[in-house]
């Protein structure tokens, strides 16, 4: 465990409450895009079958069971408990065209060809994408509340963390993981545009509103 | 590298 895991792990863990609150306060998931949620939930139930098999240590298994009980508490709140306040017809990505090629290529391109190896694979390729649905929500309404950009800036930040560890990891333990890393290059830069945007303005105090 | 890998992070 180094820092940068560290403070990675913990802006996970910021944006998923921050997400629930959101939700939970406002009563509302207006601005949410119940795919990417569906997606995240997904991603964490495939790579977390390990919790079944091996056991790392209790900050590994208690960090995974609370990851996994907030994106289906999430799910739950948008699709069951406040569903009138989802804004279906702007969530219109299609997730197929995730879903599909991800599959294939987990299948393809892993370290071990065996079920829990390729739904881990899976899992990593599908959460480097999963944010699309909610990147294209914005992009088609046009804004974002405040509170929905914390949510994706400590998203983004998660990840631009983790590839400081695996630089950590590569000098200090000879380890590293192609996989794990491509995949998290791509997600981070899938980000950059946000991050840009976050910075020249909501960290300003103004509303992320894109140009019509 | 063991051929069933321990993934240890999240």
């Amino acid at each position: 465990m180094n820092i940068f895991r560290l403070t990675g792990d913990l802006s996970h863990l910021a944006a998923i409450i921050i997400l629930l609150l959101k939700i939970w306060k406002s009563r509302s998931c207006a601005g949410i895009s119940g795919k990417s949620q569906i997606l995240f939930a997904i991603v964490f139930t495939a790579r977390y079958l390990d919790l079944l098999t091996s056991f790392i240590s209790v900050y590994n298994t208690s960090m995974k069971v609370i990851y996994i009980g907030c994106a289906y508490a999430t799910v739950y709140l948008i699709y069951a408990k406040f569903r009138a306040t989802y804004d279906g017809n702007h969530d219109s990505f299609r997730v197929e065209f995730l879903v599909v090629p991800v599959g294939g290529l987990a299948v393809l391109i892993n370290h071990t060809f065996s079920p829990l190896e390729i739904l881990w694979t899976f899992s990593i390729y599908l959460e480097s994408v999963a944010i699309l649905p909610q990147l294209f929500m914005i992009s088609k309404t046009g804004e974002a509340e405040t509170i929905t950009t914390h949510y994706l800036f400590c998203l983004g930040m998660y990840r631009t963390l983790y590839l400081f560890n695996w630089v950590w990891r590569f000098y200090f333990e000879g380890f590293f993981d192609m996989i794990a890393i491509v995949a998290g290059l791509v997600q981070t830069v899938l980000y950059c545009d946000f991050f840009y945007l976050y910075v020249t303005k909501v960290l300003k105090g103004k509303k992320l509103s894109l140009p019509a | 590298q063991d051929l069933e890998e321990q993934h240890d992070e999240l």
